[in-house]
């Protein structure tokens, strides 16, 4: 679930 | 309070303000420069006669690239990285779409109520095809009703800030951190403000409950895009739309 948002909120600049 | 003093305060507002500015687009004074390159009437006619689907591809392409950046936004902005992950995601989740709507009133024109759509200004007709009148009505409505306020850059990015930092978002963990955290927000953007003689914009904003019925319309008239397109919507439209609406 919410992969996409954790995977943006992780990269340091996605 | 000795928990949050007026260095704090001040690191704050330039905070809010330079994450505002390295995540919206296009800049302000490009916006102004460009508010009466209008569609021609038969760029219009095109995209009415596109299929209800395409068009909807495409308003979910841009309304995804302009939620990418209010995730920028959140990231630089002091404090929110520091919430759990939890947090960060409920309230993006919540409130990724409400920012966008702010946010929108920079590229729109009230004085022919059109608004910035790929690389033009377009009126509420030029979205005959998505089959929601009523609801691309409400949205430019609502964008009016902001523009009236005649908002700075600095009051659309505390607007932003404290749209997306809402402590009563359902399934918090840490809503009390939350809370501190727009609490401090709400301290900065009173003294803005002060400082400016614009004490009177708190009393004249919309009513929260208006952005979160725009929310709630624009997924009600998904589910019904969806009952008529079944299939439709893995195929062609991006995976965090999907992640955040469907």
């Amino acid at each position: 679930k919410h992969r996409i948002l954790h995977k943006l909120l992780q990269n340091g600049n996605s | 309070s000795p928990t949050c003093s007026g260095m704090e305060i001040e690191l704050l507002a330039q905070d809010v303000l330079r994450s505002h500015r390295e995540t919206s687009q296009p800049r302000a004074e490009e916006l102004q420069q460009r508010r009466w390159d209008t569609f021609s009437r038969e760029e219009v006619c095109a995209y009415q006669r596109k299929p209800m689907q395409e068009m909807w591809e495409r308003c979910a392409g841009r309304l995804t690239e302009a939620i990418q950046h209010v995730v920028e936004f959140a990231k630089r902005l002091r404090g929110f990285m520091e919430l759990c992950q939890n947090d960060q995601i409920v309230l993006l989740k919540a409130g990724a779409m409400e920012v966008v709507l702010v946010r929108m009133c920079r590229a729109f024109n009230p004085d022919n109520r059109t608004v910035l759509f790929e690389g033009k200004y377009a009126g509420t007709e030029l979205f005959r095809s998505l089959g929601c009148h009523e609801l691309v009505g409400s949205i430019f409505d609502f964008a009016q009703s902001l523009c009236a306020l005649r908002l700075s850059e600095s009051e659309v990015a505390f607007l932003c800030a404290i749209v997306l930092i809402n402590a009563n978002r359902p399934w918090l963990q840490e809503q009390a951190k939350v809370a501190r955290l727009r609490g401090r927000l709400e301290v900065a953007f009173r003294l803005l403000l002060r400082r400016t003689h614009r004490e009177g914009l708190l009393a004249r904003l919309p009513p929260a409950g208006r952005l979160r019925a725009l929310c709630s319309q624009h997924v009600e008239q998904l589910q019904a895009f969806r009952r008529l397109h079944p299939g439709a919507l893995p195929a062609a439209f991006p995976p965090l739309y999907r992640e955040l609406f469907a």
